[in-house]
């Protein structure tokens, strides 16, 4: 019900059907092609659907303060003294987020380092004992999250020696 | 001769089906899902 | 003509109302719903002239909120296309129309604004506004929540026929932003697994679409980079559908053979390489490779095209089918039919070559399956080749070939060359025309052709279709045909390395 497939001359005769002539559809072509579409002009904004959605009562904000997706709120919770708790909560507990990109982004600041093997962050505690274009080796502080008791437990850094970070790793 | 078609960011020997992560013609990277920062288990 | 006074502030106006319920944080589809009953209160969703009136303006209203910034803004194209969306959505389908009776309309005023924006435009035209809000409805519309019951197909198929209408060759500055919407992931693969392969006429449509804009330009090798850009991600979209939908690419070569330019070797390699994914290749170079036991060698392949369309056009299949069937000696028919595959002297220009390219596939294919019919008909088995040694089919073949100059040669040589594909009775059939036409032409500037046709789809890139590995090692191993013997596989050193070189590498 398509019809026949008109052979090759009928498609570039000027004007048969709107069509135009081979010089004019290159003079577009070659227009179009610095107006090409962006990655941007086919992404949306990501609605947030909470992995794990605390069950809160009615009576608390239903949705995220615009704040957690303002740059600048992230920047003072990272330059203050308030620690790197809350840095670490957002990109663990807010996945796939602006926040979520935010707080990485301090914690790189304070020289924090993604291991996508270990999928945790680790901070050199000194300098490297050993440093070669593929890896480097030393003593590193590394962010975990430790069960004392039933009661007693939290997030928590934990000192590595002898540990030897493969920059094939590095998120 | 033609282009070395491995070369255009498709990996044609992939068992997968191709199209799932078919960014754009324009593009030889395949659409980047949204990263998994996986909690390890002992953070729940 | 003009809208009625008042009209375009009345819309404006429902427009702004209908942004400030998309800024509604949450999910709202009560206020949603409430808007879409508005609309339809004041008669702007019958589906006449007022409706198309009402989504033009809202149309003028997001492009040019788009276009209005230096750094395109989509919020205005976003929430028109989250509009059409809840419109469908929500409308209340009475009895007679479908849900989705809106859609065609809404496309068709899409269609007509793009056509004439690219018109008044041309090449300030910009696409990207455009490609947005087919981006969204791809996107919301294509994975369609289930209240829209198996309406997806329509949902395509309206969107196949939009684009079928914004084409290249119709508007040339969305050539672009067309394939990648064509292409899309949310899009592409629906078309064409919806409904058990009803959605690939339509996609087979769009390629065509896209080949034939790119034809004149394939034709001249030099392309230039916005060219050569389009056909880096024509490649890309076919190698997935090599990979992923083999068996679209395998049903509709015909067609696609059609329009793609003989210069474009690596292109069309990639489509006559699919196979089907159930079946196993065996290795051309495998030794002493039986072709004529494998099974699937008597098996016809599924031809989705219509291979006599073009001998019907040009009103000679009647004269072909009398031959085949009467194989009347003397017949004006082979001393007359060179001249009727030339192109008239003011469609040479245009074509790029003197000869009717579709018509002569058309014959080459049409000649062939119906010789192999007539064969089937004697039930012999379809495998073994001499009973196609008498046979009007061969004295076409044959006249062609002694009749046609270098050019025409080389057209029906590669209308042949095209069947050679994965295994079926074609690939065998054609694999041993070319063979049987090699060794009965006495002519070296023949069997040099020949060897020209299959070897000039060998040097390149792969992939390369299996009907023509086994077919040149055929060539250059049986010694039938004293291939070495020929003096052209000698006429110069690097010709020399070349056939040895291509010779190793096939085994």
């Amino acid at each position: 019900d398509l019809g026949i497939i008109g052979d090759n001359i009928s498609a570039s005769t000027p004007n048969s059907g709107g069509m135009h002539d081979q010089s004019y559809n290159l003079q577009m072509l070659e227009a179009a092609y610095y107006r090409l579409p962006q990655p941007k002009d086919s992404e949306r904004a990501k609605t947030y659907t909470p992995r794990h959605p605390a069950a809160t009562p009615p009576s608390y904000p239903q949705v995220q303060a615009p704040i957690v997706n303002n740059p600048a709120f992230w920047e003072r919770l990272g330059a203050d003294t308030y620690g790197t708790d809350t840095l670490f909560f957002s990109f663990y507990y807010q996945q796939n987020t602006y926040q979520q990109y935010l707080a990485a982004r301090e914690l790189k600041k304070q020289s924090w380092r993604y291991h996508r093997k270990y999928n945790t962050w680790f901070q050199r505690h000194e300098e490297p004992k050993v440093a070669t274009d593929d890896f480097e080796q030393g003593t590193y502080v590394y962010f975990d999250f430790h069960i004392a008791s039933d009661e007693q437990h939290g997030w928590c850094q934990r000192i590595k020696t002898e540990f030897t970070f493969e920059y094939s790793y590095l998120e | 001769l033609g282009l070395d078609l491995t070369t255009l960011g498709l990996n044609l020997n992939s068992s997968e089906t191709l199209h799932k992560k078919f960014s754009s013609p324009w593009s030889d990277e395949p659409v980047r899902g949204e990263p998994e920062f996986n909690v390890p288990g002992c953070y729940y | 003509d003009f809208d009625p006074a008042g009209f375009s502030e009345q819309v404006s106006a429902l427009f702004t109302e209908w942004y400030q319920i998309c800024e509604l944080p949450g999910a709202n589809d009560a206020a949603c719903a409430r808007h879409v009953s508005l609309l339809q209160q004041r008669g702007l969703l019958k589906g006449d002239e007022m409706t198309d009136r009402f989504f033009r303006r809202i149309m003028e209203l997001s492009v040019s909120h788009c276009l209005s910034s230096e750094t395109l803004s989509f919020l205005a194209i976003d929430i028109y296309a989250k509009l059409v969306f809840s419109v469908l959505k929500f409308f209340p389908a009475d009895q007679g129309s479908s849900k989705l009776s809106l859609l065609p309309k809404v496309l068709a005023v899409t269609v007509k604004f793009i056509l004439k924006d690219a018109e008044e435009r041309k090449a300030s035209f910009n696409p990207r506004p455009y490609f947005r809000l087919f981006v969204n409805w791809l996107l919301d519309l294509c994975s369609l929540d289930p209240v829209f019951d198996g309406a997806n197909f329509q949902v395509l198929t309206g969107l196949a026929n939009a684009f079928h209408a914004i084409q290249p060759l119709k508007v040339p500055g969305f050539s672009f932003a067309w394939l990648e919407l064509v292409s899309h992931r949310s899009f592409m693969p629906k078309l064409l697994t919806a409904n058990a392969q009803k959605g690939w006429p339509y996609f087979q449509r769009l390629l065509v679409d896209l080949f034939q804009f790119m034809e004149p330009f394939l034709r001249k090798v030099q392309l230039g980079e916005p060219v050569h850009f389009l056909y880096k991600g024509t490649l890309r979209v076919l190698l997935v559908l090599l990979h992923d939908f083999p068996e679209f690419l395998c049903d509709y070569h015909f067609s696609f053979c059609d329009v793609i330019p003989p210069s474009c070797i690596q292109m069309r390699n990639i489509i006559l390489s699919a196979f089907p994914r159930n079946m196993r290749l065996p290795d051309p170079s495998t030794p002493n490779l039986k072709i004529d036991l494998l099974p699937e060698i008597t098996q016809s392949p599924r031809i989705l095209s219509e291979v006599d369309a073009a001998l019907k056009a040009k009103q000679i299949k009647n004269e072909v089918d009398e031959y085949l069937k009467t194989r009347q000696q003397g017949s004006a028919f082979l001393t007359e039919l060179k001249q009727k595959l030339l192109l008239s002297p003011n469609d040479v220009e245009r074509a790029g070559t003197r000869y009717n390219v579709p018509l002569i596939n058309s014959l080459v294919l049409y000649v062939g399956m119906q010789a192999q019919q007539l064969q089937a008909g004697h039930a012999q088995s379809m495998a073994n080749m001499s009973a196609f040694l008498v046979s009007a089919a061969l004295d076409i073949f044959q006249t062609l070939i002694m009749d046609l100059d270098t050019e025409g040669r080389y057209l029906f040589l590669n209308a042949v060359a095209n069947q050679l594909r994965y295994p079926n009775n074609h690939t065998h059939y054609f694999s041993f025309i070319l063979l049987y036409l090699f060794h009965e032409s006495n002519q070296e500037t023949i069997q040099e052709q020949i060897t020209r046709v299959l070897l000039e789809r060998l040097i390149v890139n792969r992939p390369h279709p299996w009907g023509l590995l086994i077919t040149f090692i055929e060539l250059i191993k049986n010694p039938r045909y004293s291939f070495w013997s020929r003096s052209f596989t000698r006429c110069a050193s690097e010709i020399e390395k070349l056939f040895e070189s291509v010779s190793r590498s096939f085994g």
